[in-house]
């Protein structure tokens, strides 16, 4: 990996964002 | 099937195929659409992001997918 690790943790925070917001979307579907 | 339309569906396969840790770029996803504008793909990633299926890497122009 050529990413740093304030890189790295902020794609992790990213991608915990945006797994929220499916659950939340799918939530809504229901 | 799953509430996307064909384009975004074809956005989203794309970016879900990405194994590189900064994810795909918008100017790579158009490169390998050819057949879709510049229009579409903007405005598929901005709906699969508010859907939780993408989220932005190293800046917002690189994505990955929270389903890869």
């Amino acid at each position: 990996g050529s990413l740093t690790a304030e890189q790295q943790q902020k794609i992790e925070e990213n991608r915990l964002r945006a797994l929220a917001r499916r659950a939340e979307r799918l939530a809504a579907q229901q | 099937l799953n509430g996307l339309t064909p384009q975004q569906s074809q956005v989203l396969n794309l970016i879900k195929q990405c194994k590189e840790e900064q994810g795909i770029s918008i100017h790579d996803i158009k490169i390998r659409l050819k057949g879709m504008n510049a229009m579409a793909v903007k405005q598929a990633v901005e709906f699969l992001g508010n859907e939780g299926h993408i989220y932005s890497t190293v800046d917002e122009d690189h994505f990955r997918s929270t389903e890869a």
